[in-house]
């Protein structure tokens, strides 16, 4: 038996938006550690590794450890009748071949639940390895989104330049080029719209736009997101998952390998 | 797109 309820329901909505566009299906991995998932897109450019604790949700049963294959566009859609402060329980019994989502209304007045059907998938799993990176870069994810949007106006790619004094975006095309340079933050009221560069080495890598804008599905979770790079291995961006009291309940990571410059 | 690197290239089967 796996049962995992989750108060903060709008998570859970908000985790499945950030991986609908990237992913078709792939499956959650369900262990007294929490539920994971890791899944390559269709054209094994991009990764998404995303984890919820369990000790994120309010009650967690998790008896032995199950994969669940889910079609995330049926997940997702059926997500979308949980109301944003519904509180949302996973259940799935062993050996089932399909899962059940409850909606309950914070005054427990509306009670719905949705089954859906199990694939059964033979997903590739692949090892990451621990990278120690040269450059992270921690800045607000509206920012990271708005730059991803913006240059893609511009060009397919976006290269990324962090040295110590910053970090610059750019991209070109057939309409001209452009150039967004932030530099990191003296002094900052807020945590969150801190602009961070953690450097061992300077670092210029080409990444696609078209992936860097799926990954920005993910803004709503966290107000920064973080980029992880180093030369000639593929990046890695980053948003936690928290809670509205700044609890972590895990994360959501993509990788992108990186494109070869002309 | 030819100048798109994969994946596997980085990252091995389990």
């Amino acid at each position: 038996m796996f049962e995992a309820r989750l108060v903060e329901g709008s998570l859970l909505k908000k985790v499945m938006e950030s991986i609908k566009d990237l992913l078709n299906e792939a499956s959650w991995d369900c262990s007294g550690n929490g539920m994971c998932l890791q899944a390559m897109d269709s054209s094994h450019v991009a990764l998404v590794s995303l984890m919820l604790k369990s000790d994120g949700f309010e009650n967690y049963r998790c008896d032995r450890s199950i994969s669940l294959g889910i079609n995330l566009a049926s997940m997702s859609k059926i997500l979308k009748c949980a109301s944003n402060d519904d509180i949302i329980t996973i259940r799935a019994e062993d050996d089932a071949d399909a899962i059940t989502f409850m909606f309950e209304s914070p005054k427990q007045d509306r009670v719905s639940d949705y089954e859906m059907k199990l694939m059964n998938l033979d997903t590739e799993h692949l090892g990451i390895p621990d990278t120690e990176y040269a450059c992270v870069i921690k800045m607000p994810s509206g920012e990271f989104s708005r730059i991803c949007r913006d240059l893609s106006v511009l060009g397919d790619s976006v290269i990324i330049c962090c040295t110590k004094d910053g970090v610059r975006f750019s991209a070109k095309g057939d309409l001209g080029n452009g150039n967004i340079k932030l530099a990191q933050s003296a002094n900052v009221d807020k945590e969150e719209e801190a602009v961070v560069v953690d450097m061992r080495e300077a670092v210029t890598l080409t990444f696609s736009l078209r992936y860097l804008n799926f990954f920005t599905k993910a803004a709503p979770l966290s107000s920064q997101v973080s980029l992880s790079m180093s030369e000639d291995v593929p990046l890695m961006v980053e948003y936690k998952i928290n809670d509205k009291e700044g609890d972590s309940k895990g994360y959501v990571r993509y990788y992108l390998a990186p494109k070869i410059e002309d | 797109d030819n100048n798109q690197t994969r994946l596997s290239k980085f990252f091995k089967s389990d």
